[in-house]
């Protein structure tokens, strides 16, 4: 199952940037 | 209601504030997030980890489960 908005948040939070 | 960057920031820095005086709980979230990107775990892996990291802190619970996919949510106890 997709879960694009934790991949979002753990994206900003390890890199501060977007997917 | 697609969450944006800038709904991350303002819940990592609600999360950094709480446990400010406890730096290692926020570098465990940080470590949770990493494993979870390199699919070391996944979603249900996520919950039950953030749902112990964050357990007596009902309002992050509560702003963690707006980034969670529908269908997955963390139970807060009242």
């Amino acid at each position: 199952l997709a879960a694009p908005q934790l991949i979002m948040l753990a994206n900003v939070a390890l890199t501060g940037e977007v997917n | 209601q697609r969450l944006k960057v800038e709904d991350a920031l303002s819940y990592l820095d609600q999360v950094k504030l709480q446990f400010g005086s406890q730096p290692q709980v926020y570098n465990d979230f940080l470590d949770i997030m990493k494993e979870f990107k390199s699919q070391s775990i996944d979603t249900p892996g996520v919950i039950s980890r953030v749902s112990q990291l964050f357990k007596g802190h009902p309002d992050l619970i509560m702003g963690f489960n707006t980034f969670l996919p529908p269908g997955y949510k963390i139970e807060v106890q009242t």
